[in-house]
């Protein structure tokens, strides 16, 4: 039996709002330790990894490992249908083949409850260790998502370069270009407004806005973003889910020709 | 035009 129940269905509104441009199907893999996700988007480009701790949740029961098998498309509709501030409650057989979703209000006053049929999905799980980086970009989540955006109206791709000055990010198209420069203010009091770079050596890497943006659908699970960089790697994009987890989006970078 | 890698290039399926 898996049973997870979490105060917000906000929380989970916003965990599927960050997941669901980049992937059709996926499995959420439950354990005794929590629920965590991994899937590429169909071109294997980009990966996104979630995962929530079973602290984050109010109360959590995974008696053995479920993998729960779920087209995100369908989950979103579902979670529409509960009020930000409503309770959720997933459970799920350990042999089933159903997810039932409880939604329950505030003042307890209404309670809802669908159930969605799981789907055998073959994942592709990468192995992916985890390693130093030669460069990390701590900023407002907002930020970012900003200058994806903005730089999107002039490119295609994104040069980042972080040097001792702060860091870059440069896109040229048709049109012109565009270069939006942020420097080290780790002295600002608020930490959520803090830039932060720490660099072992300068490094300048390219990649597509298109994904980044795709990135950016999770600006609204946390005040700040890291961007963990290292030379002819992929670039790893975290938010932090409060203190009980984390969405990383994986990118591999654009090689020039 | 710079040419975009897989993931697979960096990383082995498990």
């Amino acid at each position: 039996m898996f049973e997870a129940r979490m105060a917000q269905a906000a929380l989970l509104k916003k965990v599927l709002e960050a997941v669901k441009d980049l992937v059709t199907d996926a499995n959420w893999d439950c354990t005794s330790a929590g629920i965590s996700l991994q899937a590429m988007d169909s071109s294997h480009v980009s990966l996104v990894s979630l995962l929530m701790r079973k602290d984050g949740f109010d109360m959590y029961r995974c008696d053995r490992p479920i993998s729960l098998g779920i087209n995100i498309a369908s989950m979103t509709k579902i979670m529409k249908c509960a009020n930000n501030n409503d309770a959720v409650t997933l459970r799920a057989e350990d042999e089933g083949d159903t997810v039932v979703f409880t939604f329950e209000s505030a003042d307890q006053e209404k309670v809802s409850e669908f159930e969605m049929k799981l789907m055998d999905i073959d994942s592709e799980h990468l192995g992916i260790p985890e390693r130093e980086h030669t460069a990390t970009v701590k900023m407002p989540a907002s930020e970012f998502h900003g200058i994806c955006r903005d730089l999107s109206t002039i490119g295609e791709t994104v040069q980042v370069s972080v040097t001792k000055e702060g860091v870059q990010f440069t896109a040229s198209g048709d049109t012109g270009k565009g270069t939006i420069t942020l420097r080290n203010n780790s002295s600002v009091d608020e930490e959520s407004q803090q830039v932060v770079i720490t660099m072992q050596e300068e490094l300048s890497l390219s990649f597509a806005l298109r994904y980044l943006n795709f990135f950016t659908k999770a600006t609204a699970l946390a005040d700040s973003v890291t961007l963990s960089m290292t030379a002819d790697l992929p670039l790893v994009v975290e938010y932090r889910i409060e203190d009980t987890g984390y969405i990383r989006y994986f990118l591999a970078p654009k090689i020039d020709d | 035009t710079p040419i975009q890698n897989e993931l697979l290039e960096y990383y082995a399926l498990v």
